[in-house]
């Protein structure tokens, strides 16, 4: 009910019961530019995956009794450098990758069919993409940006790795830096843009219905998540960009509060870095967020209480560069 | 986060907004 201002606490019960490492993915020829989980498999059996990439090659990995992790397949892209993985959500056999070199340049999919056990590309979407994310349902949506004017796309993807179907979404005056889908509600999308406003979209008419701003506290947000409840919309952000304060330390994710009715909104819950641990780099499943420290340690929060539940040293082989 | 602050809410919001914003 109240917007509290919690401190950066870690729990005591988060020391104890931390992250612990369970196993390592050795590549040793190629340093990781990010990773991701995915579905995979054949038969009707599927098991959780892990998708590493490195700036020229993709590699699948499947977990092999009793807790190590071997490498499935591998696949080589020459031409343009690797920049993220794109998680798509509640797909199987399918990887889809932007490219680029210092920005996105193309999206790609990877697909295995099981049927006639071969890999194939299928290029979705070239131009100078700005922001990315996969949705339910087989979903992409990505914003692109010519000098005249910017492009924001929902590509609905067919079970072959096409386009099945293409809508075009109002697209505001600033650029669009990150989408989040909204948790429960199939047909709604969130962004942020560059002039720190939170827009909300209509996935079915590609209506821009609410254009909302954070305010100054903290530029250049990022979102991550969102979850409407009660006519509320709330939105979980990140702050790139957040300098460390005295009494509230070092911001890494926000809960705001948004009415769409009103566009007015109200800090909902703060979950800062631990206290002189400065970091930034960080992602968010459902209502846990992930960042790595300065330090080379990853904090894991509870996004809704605002508190620090665990927190993984570094290793004895280096410092974390990245948690997903 | 009270109604005061953040102005009257409604549940419906998403189908009133697509009812109102410009096709």
């Amino acid at each position: 009910d109240v917007a509290e201002q919690l401190t950066p606490v870690l729990l005591d019960s988060a020391r104890e019961e931390g992250l612990q490492l369970v196993s390592e993915l050795k590549d040793p020829w190629a340093p990781c530019v990010d990773v991701s989980a995915v579905w995979w498999g054949a038969g009707g059996r599927r098991e959780l995956c892990l998708v590493t990439a490195s700036e020229s090659a993709l590699s699948l990995w499947g977990p092999l009794p009793p807790h190590c992790w071997g490498k499935l397949y591998t696949w080589h892209l020459q031409e343009v450098p690797v920049i993220q993985i794109v998680p798509l959500p509640d797909t199987c056999n399918l990887v889809c990758v932007a490219l680029g070199e210092l920005e996105i340049g193309e999206i790609r999919l990877l697909i295995y069919s099981s049927e006639t056990d071969s890999f194939k590309h299928s290029l979705l979407k070239t131009g100078n993409i700005k922001a990315v994310v996969g949705l339910k349902d087989w979903r992409l949506v990505s914003s692109s940006r010519t000098m005249q004017e910017q492009q924001v796309e929902m590509v609905s993807l067919s079970e072959s790795g096409g386009s099945k179907d293409r809508q075009t979404l109002m697209p505001p005056e600033e650029t669009v830096t990150a989408f989040a889908e909204v948790e429960g509600m199939r047909e709604a999308l969130v962004g942020t843009t560059a002039g720190n406003s939170v827009v909300v979209w209509n996935l079915k008419t590609g209506q821009l219905l609410r254009k909302m701003h954070i305010g100054y506290s903290y530029p250049a947000s990022i979102c991550h998540r969102a979850y409407s409840d009660s006519g509320l919309l709330f939105v979980v952000l990140s702050h790139p960009h957040g300098k460390e304060s005295e009494c509230c330390g070092s911001p890494a994710f926000g809960v705001l509060a948004f009415n769409p009715r009103t566009g007015r909104s109200a800090a909902a819950a703060s979950s800062g870095l631990p206290p002189g641990q400065p970091g930034r780099q960080g992602d968010v499943w459902d209502t846990a967020g992930a960042a790595v420290l300065t330090s080379g340690a990853v904090a894991v929060w509870d996004l809704l209480r605002g508190r620090c539940t665990a927190l993984l040293p570094p290793g004895p082989a280096g410092h974390w560069a990245l948690a997903r | 986060c009270s109604e005061s602050d953040l102005g009257p809410i409604s549940l419906n919001w998403f189908e009133e907004l697509s009812a109102e914003a410009p096709p």
